[in-house]
């Protein structure tokens, strides 16, 4: 469902010059549960932005569903992250003064369904992270980790084909993290979502079939957790 | 250096009353390297804006150097944060549109350095953080990691007498983490800097000589990394 090949991703001109992606190959399969780590600044974040088709290679391909997402224009890679695309940012990216259940409960909106519908689905998700009765704060109103769980909760919430993760439990304590994996799995194992997730915890990459572990803008190696 | 006497912080008026902090008792000695652990909505980042002098108890007491801050008016406030704290915040709060270096300078432009000498500390805190040769992009330009050091590297510039750091490695690979714990350390150890740490990861949390567990906004139990 997912294909990299040989995508770089280049910043900046003449000395100033950063390759975030330097030769990235990869492919991922439908309903795979993959685990993407790597030291801080390695690129994960700038290929989590290609999975998600915010962003374009500066070279080679990124095929999303068979379909090369450069070729799209703005409006067609929108209406693709709509349909099929949940993401959670590293930083969050909630709408401010917009309570969580808000927040939530947007890309529902887009989907078309009626509010008593959306608001049905959207506390369902807050429930599943933890959240409920913490539906009408917002953003600024809320600890960092139950920020990052409204995160979580809106990309989940419209039970998108892929779930795009990155770094979705740096702000929670060990037990949170936990039910959030489980959750995360739940969705992979029952409902075939494929889930592509940033970490650099290694208890959280275990519940992932597979770990991909970037350097410098490349993939170093790929393998099961118990292997890497 | 640090005390609190049976704080409390309360949010929202009657049924949608949210105590934050229920009644922190606490004493924090100069020199010491202090964790504060606990599950997400617990008290944590309250705490530590109580500590950092950004915030005032609802009642009870919060005592910084033996003044008590709620008494200070908010110049005098300012004035205690500019030349005795160093703050990371948990959502790391650069300055946007402004490169790394010109936001580790900030501090020393309040201590009233010059040029020169502002930049030598100021890179040399960058140095100390991994991120030589970045100084001159701005948080746009920079993975989440990288902004989570350039916040840790402007609240280490000015060597002040407490740091203050909630969740500093909660966007680093378990590598760097460890280097920035062994920078806290030292900075603790050699020039005596009392340090209080908000972290959720347990090998992060064993630099500390003691570890606070916050549950529900009181502290429920306090101890060595050993004994906790
Ligand atoms: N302005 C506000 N209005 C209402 N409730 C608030 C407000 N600010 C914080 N809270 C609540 O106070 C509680 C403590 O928040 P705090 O940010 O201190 O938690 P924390 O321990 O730092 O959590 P985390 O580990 O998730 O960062 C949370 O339940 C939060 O929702
Ligand atoms: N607009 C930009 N201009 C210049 N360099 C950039 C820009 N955006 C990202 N970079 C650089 O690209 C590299 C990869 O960034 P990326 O955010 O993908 O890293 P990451 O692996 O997610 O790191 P982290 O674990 O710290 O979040 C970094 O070195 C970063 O500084
Ligand atoms: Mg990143
Ligand atoms: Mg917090």
């Amino acid at each position: 469902v997912i294909e990299f090949r040989d995508v770089t991703k280049v910043y900046g001109q003449g000395e100033a010059e950063v390759h975030a992606l330097d030769g990235v190959s990869l492919s991922i399969t439908t309903g795979e549960f993959v685990a993407i780590m790597g030291p801080s600044g390695s690129g994960k974040s700038t290929a989590m932005n290609m999975v998600g088709c915010l962003d374009s290679p500066t070279s080679g391909d990124y095929l999303f569903n068979g379909v090369h997402v450069a070729a799209l224009d703005q409006d067609q890679r929108a209406l693709l992250r709509r349909n099929y695309l949940g993401f959670v940012f590293q930083g969050f990216n909630l709408l401010p003064r917009t309570s969580a259940l808000d927040n939530v409960e947007l890309p529902l909106i887009y989907k078309g369904l009626v509010g008593a519908e959306r608001r049905a689905q959207a506390l369902d998700a807050l429930g599943k992270v933890g959240l409920k009765g913490r539906e009408h704060h917002d953003p600024s109103e809320l600890s960092g980790g139950q920020q990052q769980r409204v995160a979580i909760a809106r990309a989940l919430v419209g039970t998108p084909q892929v779930i795009v993760a990155d770094e979705p439990t740096g702000n929670l304590d060990t037990k949170m993290s936990k039910e959030i994996m489980e959750v995360l799995r739940d969705l992979n194992k029952d409902d075939g979502i494929t889930i592509v997730m940033v970490t650099h915890e290694e208890d959280m990459a275990g519940f992932a079939d597979r770990i991909i572990w970037m350097v410098d803008g490349r993939v170093e190696r790929t393998g099961t957790p118990a292997e890497i």
